[in-house]
């Protein structure tokens, strides 16, 4: 069964995108078969794996307003097993025209879905914008789980309980399936005492759902978006991609349990 | 005259927040009356001046939907000359209640823009969401000038292009005396190459535009929050709260020249 986690947190600069960049391609370099979904206008997900604005002129927002075929959207990167349908900026004004439809909630779902199965992907991450917009309520009411990039700074606590609330409501009027995959602590800086802090205070309150592996600040991640590479291509041995390589493990062994 | 500032980018994590705090706190600091309106339903800048979540039952949201008045809602922080609008959780449902009004764009200002000029103050500035919806474009239209927080990262520079052109239709559509008031380039780390790069590029893109004083990356300045306090009464000894003492002196300067 396709996996499909939306990465999510309202807050921004989290590492939502990173992570789903990061994390979509350590799974398919342990084999795993990803579809990357770049939800986000800002499109920052697409331009991290090289693509460029220029070349996304057929891009998600055409796929999801019918004016383009999953085909013609879907974009091969040069990481074996791992596709990506980019962000074009258009995807701001398809959340006023979702609006619109009779079940707006479920329209990513009704067009994306069928490809995850039919494609035979292991994974789907999508990469959501920061808010609680109708674009991540459609990510959410098609995810089997939530995985929430968690900044280990004391803004990024505040947001916390009212996505839950929100991933709360979706499962109990649109998606059933839902959970929360996991948390994920990014950022961490362990001669930071407030990042110590942060870490304690939300392994207290979340126990086992906040993953094992930390992603460290590490400037490595930061650089590979602006070479277009995800960090395990830019710099293999990095403290950066080996956290995200490890992560991949964790979050396949999460995924048999389930 | 009272300057509007709206403190914008849609870019998530870039320091909106931690400037419009900490500038406003500054630019109090030498004696001017200053309103701080935290349109963003996140709502850390009332928790970063120390208002918790549990004591802002009348919030902006209330105000804008005329369910409480001014004064019911102005929180007078203890540091003087400095007013707050805190943000209440259901700012985020007003951004849809707004698309149904004649005007969407000009609620805001209509509603507060009377009593910036009534109660005397020199400058009003907004915290925006990081998002170019409803809620920042009324904040745009509102305002006389946009300051542009600019993360020295890669992905923070994708979306100013687009940050532009939306202060651009707005300015032509809605509000004839908006103009961008400056770019502030935040989280600075003079040892990473891609800070500097990407103060590099900025400088030579966008020239006296950009603000001469950069504020650092300083770990004082996300720990200042959780005390619930602006940098400058946290640490004043600290990089970060001179940054944003040089920043508040620029800023007059900037204005006084226009
Ligand atoms: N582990 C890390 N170490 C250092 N820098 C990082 C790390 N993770 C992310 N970053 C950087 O921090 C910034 C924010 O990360 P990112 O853009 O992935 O967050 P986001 O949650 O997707 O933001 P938005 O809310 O705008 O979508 C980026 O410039 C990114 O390169
Ligand atoms: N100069 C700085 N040095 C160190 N940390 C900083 C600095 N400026 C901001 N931060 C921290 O970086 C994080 C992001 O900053 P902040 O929340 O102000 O950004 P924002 O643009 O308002 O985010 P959002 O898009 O969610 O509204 C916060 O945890 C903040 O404490
Ligand atoms: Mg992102
Ligand atoms: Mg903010």
């Amino acid at each position: 069964m396709t996996r499909i986690l939306a990465v999510s947190n309202q807050k921004g600069g989290v590492g939502k995108t990173t992570t789903a960049i990061n994390l979509a391609t350590t799974l398919a370099a342990v084999d795993k078969k990803v579809l990357l979904v770049d939800l986000d206008p800002q499109g920052n997900a697409s331009t991290g794996l090289g693509l460029s604005l220029a070349n996304r002129e057929k891009n998600l927002y055409h796929l999801l307003a019918d004016l383009a075929t999953f085909d013609e959207v879907l974009f091969k990167t040069d990481i074996p097993n791992l596709d990506l349908l980019p962000a074009g900026q258009d995807l701001a004004a398809l959340e006023v025209e979702l609006s619109t439809l009779d079940d707006p909630q479920f329209h990513v779902k009704n067009v994306i879905e069928p490809y995850a199965n039919s494609e035979g992907y292991d994974f789907v991450l999508v990469d959501c914008p920061p808010a609680l917009g109708l674009l991540t309520i459609n990510a959410l009411v098609m995810s089997t789980g939530v995985l929430v990039p968690l900044q280990t700074e004391f803004f990024a606590l505040e947001g916390v309980a009212q996505l839950l609330k929100t991933i709360e409501a979706v499962k109990e009027n649109f998606n059933q399936r839902l959970t929360l995959q996991g948390i994920v602590l990014t950022m961490f800086d362990k001669r930071n005492r407030l990042s110590v802090q942060v870490e304690n205070d939300v392994r207290n309150t979340f126990g086992d759902l906040v993953y094992k592996t930390v992603i460290p600040r590490n400037v490595r991640v930061s650089e590979a978006p602006s070479f277009g590479k995800p960090v395990i291509l830019y710099d293999m041995k990095s403290a950066g991609a080996k956290a995200y390589l490890d992560l991949a493990r964790e979050a396949i062994d999460r995924e048999d349990e389930n």
